[in-house]
């Protein structure tokens, strides 16, 4: 496919960018309102202390999710993707511009809420991490199996309201690890402390494991 | 756009079909599971006995919802969309095949989860409804304008966990009035029959409207 083939190269000089910097990056899929935001800003709050953090938030209108981050004082870059529903490494090697690399330590980026397209666009990150909250239906994971499947953390969200929506987190645990045997799969939720700080902690040690 | 004029092209041929065989035509679009499989399961339900009612279930991997359409004992299509995040004319096209369109009054199409795409792609169909559900967070409205702007019916669907999800439905009612103002916006929950009520009142309004 022509349009994957591009991406590919330009996610390869992505890739070359980000390790001249030494810039981890992480990107952050999911279902539309899943809790990317919140998940991400949770972990920008615990990192910022002693990493140096930044953020491309990519959405249609990426202006609501950039000022939560920007509210955390750190480097933010809203990326409009306008009528594409994923980012794709054009839109992050543009975003790049608009940052100090040298200043950053690890870059998240935020992907447009969808389980499809973005599984096939390369964006250069290291870490691909998919979101997904049990108010989606216990279903959700086997009905995306290409995003599970390439995915490098697995994350189920939501997880205080399990009972309220009558959703086996457990089949969705069993159904990734189906998809993808071995990966973390981190069940979370942001009324729950010990989740988050397990949740910063696979990022550390994926941070750690690159450097 | 090419894709978009070739689309419109083929939206008008399955408009001008449902016409010649008198099938009203449902698009049902919405977040990633938001609820349209059960609104529209609930909805059968209570259709059938009255209307000759089919559905298109569209998806990455549509049998999951099929299997739910068909077990009310209605004809049913799988309509597998691959690497496709919206359903198009052209599938929707190709599924008329597989149906008796004279035996058919009603005619759901379970889009695939997605606020961004499915806006931009006529399927041909009369009613164009949008579901969201309070567990995507307050501000899924005003991020996703354009779905809203060309719907014909708003749902803000799985208003029961309104609180444990702490999310103000008044606000999003506000935002889909703000971007189209005068549908109906319905607030529905699965537990609560009298929204289900009032939520098949609107597509029968609508189908008597016109019939
Ligand atoms: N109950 C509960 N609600 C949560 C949790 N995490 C996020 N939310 C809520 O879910 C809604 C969506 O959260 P976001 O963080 O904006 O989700 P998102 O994936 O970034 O959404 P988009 O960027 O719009 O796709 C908000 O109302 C959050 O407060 C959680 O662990 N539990
Ligand atoms: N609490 C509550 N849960 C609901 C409601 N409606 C649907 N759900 C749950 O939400 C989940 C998803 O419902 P579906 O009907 O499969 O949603 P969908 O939009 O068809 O999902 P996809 O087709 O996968 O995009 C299921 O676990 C449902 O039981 C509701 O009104 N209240
Ligand atoms: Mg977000
Ligand atoms: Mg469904
Ligand atoms: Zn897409
Ligand atoms: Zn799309």
């Amino acid at each position: 496919h022509d349009i994957f083939k591009k991406n590919d190269k330009l996610a390869a000089k992505n890739r070359e960018k980000f390790k001249k910097h030494k810039v981890f990056t992480v990107n952050v899929m999911g279902a539309i309102g899943s809790g990317k935001t919140t998940l991400i800003s949770l972990a920008i709050e615990k990192l910022k202390k002693e990493y140096n953090v930044a953020v491309i938030a990519g959405d249609v209108i990426a202006d609501m999710d950039a000022s939560r981050f920007s509210q955390l004082g750190i480097p933010t870059i809203p990326a409009n993707t306008g009528k594409e529903c994923h980012l794709d490494a054009n839109i992050v090697n543009q975003s790049l511009n608009r940052v100090n690399l040298d200043e950053i330590d690890i870059l998240f980026m935020e992907n447009v809420g969808n389980l499809i397209c973005p599984a096939d666009f390369d964006l250069g990150e290291d870490l691909r991490i998919v979101v997904v909250s049990v108010s989606e239906g216990d279903d959700i994971v086997l009905k995306h199996p290409v995003v599970f499947q390439k995915a490098d953390i697995a994350v189920i969200n939501k997880i205080d309201i399990a009972d309220a929506v009558d959703v086996d987190t457990e089949k969705m645990v069993k159904d990734v690890a189906y998809l993808r045997p071995g990966i973390p799969i981190l069940k979370t939720s942001k009324k729950q402390e010990e989740t988050i700080d397990l949740w910063v902690s696979e990022i550390i040690k994926a941070y750690n494991a690159k450097s």
